[in-house]
């Protein structure tokens, strides 16, 4: 499973 | 997008929605509190600094304009516009000892040290906590009108829909953001004291009143 790389949510 | 997140958003835009539709058509911002709305305010404006240095989307884009925009405009309503109607003896909530844990938490406990990610890690935090002011405002005068708890009410529903989408994305897409995830939950655990009420006053008709 991959933690966050980048913000994608608002 | 998935569907949980995409309901999520609508019910953010539909709070903010009736938050400012509350404050113009009854010419006042009685039961809010200003406070809130600048964490908010805080929340939005340091979380979306990424606007200049990442692109997502269109939509994700204009969204992030939005809510920035909104929340100033909401600001300016309450503190200039209808600055008379404000309850300000209530709105008393001391937002330092909001700004500051989150401060020091987002130093501490953070993906990574860098400007851009620490002010997002922030706002990630100070969101969690923002609506205590609101809450505070309302315990200390026991009501609500009905707008303003349906405003509530979106926003928590905002929430606790984003933590569907967490886990629909844990599942299918193998994606998972602890920070988002623990700060969301506690957002949400927030709002359950006013879920309670809100359903078993406000849906069936009654005023929103805290019980004595």
């Amino acid at each position: 499973t991959a933690e966050h790389d980048e913000h994608d949510e608002l | 997008m998935n569907i949980f997140r995409f309901l999520g958003d609508a019910s953010h835009f539909a709070a903010i929605i009736i938050l400012v539709l509350k404050i113009w058509k009854t010419r006042s911002c009685a039961g809010l509190s200003g406070r809130s709305q600048i964490a908010f305010a805080i929340v939005f404006t340091t979380r979306y600094v990424d606007l200049l240095t990442s692109y997502v989307s269109l939509y994700n884009s204009l969204a992030k304009i939005i809510f920035i925009f909104s929340s100033y405009a909401t600001l300016y309503l309450i503190y200039f516009r209808f600055k008379a109607t404000y309850d300000g003896n209530h709105d008393t909530f001391r937002l330092e000892f909001l700004l500051v844990p989150c401060a020091l938490l987002a130093l501490i406990v953070n993906h990574r040290f860098q400007v851009v990610e620490l002010l997002w890690t922030f706002s990630i935090y100070l969101e969690s906590v923002a609506i205590l002011p609101q809450l505070f405002l309302i315990s200390k005068t026991g009501e609500a009108e009905t707008i303003t708890s349906h405003y509530l009410f979106s926003l928590g529903s905002y929430r606790g829909l984003y933590i569907l989408n967490w886990i629909y994305r844990y599942y299918v897409q193998n994606y998972y953001d602890l920070i988002a995830i623990s700060a969301g939950v506690l957002q949400t655990l927030l709002y359950c004291d006013f879920f309670y009420l809100y359903i078993t006053r406000v849906i069936k008709g009654k005023a929103f009143a805290l019980p004595a």
